[in-house]
């Protein structure tokens, strides 16, 4: 039977959190297991970024939010159990496609790590609405009060975790591939993440785009340089 | 899949968007 927009939401945050329930808080055995086979183990540097981006996470949901800032670090850890699984799934993918199993130099990349992260946030806030295009940023308080106009929607979590849009971008597909159950909802709000991304944001001023076009084209000569306008 | 259109070909994947090929 249809359901309202309510009841949707509700199974939509069901679901995630139902396929969350086995995925830990911490690294799997697996996953564990890709760090130590890495050349430089990253699991330290791992745990030490999500301590900080937790902070920083936490901090701006409550300056966006309101007083209600409690819900950030709820937030968070179901993202961080997302983007553990999301990582173990992809690595057994590449372990697959490349036959390798030390992936040292991905593993100790910072942005990839910052990347899935963000994605996995993203994805959990446009599980609660408070990331939506649709809405116009408003969500409705899930115990019926009032509507709360939130700040939250994409592209804020680039801000808060200080990321390019030229890096999100990367993860997106692998991120949607990797995880199947993803309903069509968010696979749609990730896909116009993308667009955006495409379209607008990372043709910004400061993006990363410019100074790889550069050096793609052999960088240095004066009269090759365009302006980010052009 | 959504209707999402998937662009990465079959010997593309997260290492290479990475530069870890």
């Amino acid at each position: 039977p249809p359901q309202t927009p309510i009841r949707a939401a509700m199974t939509s945050i069901q679901q995630l959190r139902g396929d969350l329930t086995s995925s830990g808080d911490q690294p799997s055995t697996n996953l564990a297991t890709y760090f130590k086979n890495c050349t430089v183990d990253p699991m330290q540097a791992v745990l030490l970024r999500l301590e900080t981006l937790e902070q920083a996470f936490s901090q701006r949901f409550g300056q966006a939010v309101g007083p209600r800032c409690t819900l950030g670090c709820q937030r968070f850890k179901l993202g961080v159990r997302l983007y553990y699984k999301i990582m173990e799934a992809m690595l057994k993918s590449e372990e697959k496609r490349l036959s390798v199993q030390n992936f040292s130099k991905l593993l100790n990349d910072s942005t990839f790590h910052t990347s899935l992260l963000a994605c996995a946030l993203e994805v959990v806030m446009a599980t609660y609405e408070e990331s939506s295009f649709k809405t116009g940023g408003y969500n409705h308080d899930a115990a019926g009060g009032d509507p709360v106009k939130t700040d939250l929607c994409f592209p804020w979590i680039l801000d808060v975790v200080d990321l390019p849009a030229f890096d999100f971008y990367k993860v997106i597909e692998s991120f949607i591939k990797a995880e199947p159950t993803l309903s069509k909802d968010i696979v749609k709000h990730l896909e116009t993440c993308e667009n955006l991304i495409m379209e607008r944001i990372a043709w910004r001023t400061d993006s990363p785009l410019f100074e790889l076009l550069k050096q793609e084209h052999g960088g240095g000569a004066a009269d090759q340089v365009e302006t980010p306008a052009s | 899949s959504h209707d999402y259109h998937f662009g990465l070909e079959d010997h593309e994947g997260i290492s290479e968007l990475f530069d870890c090929d």
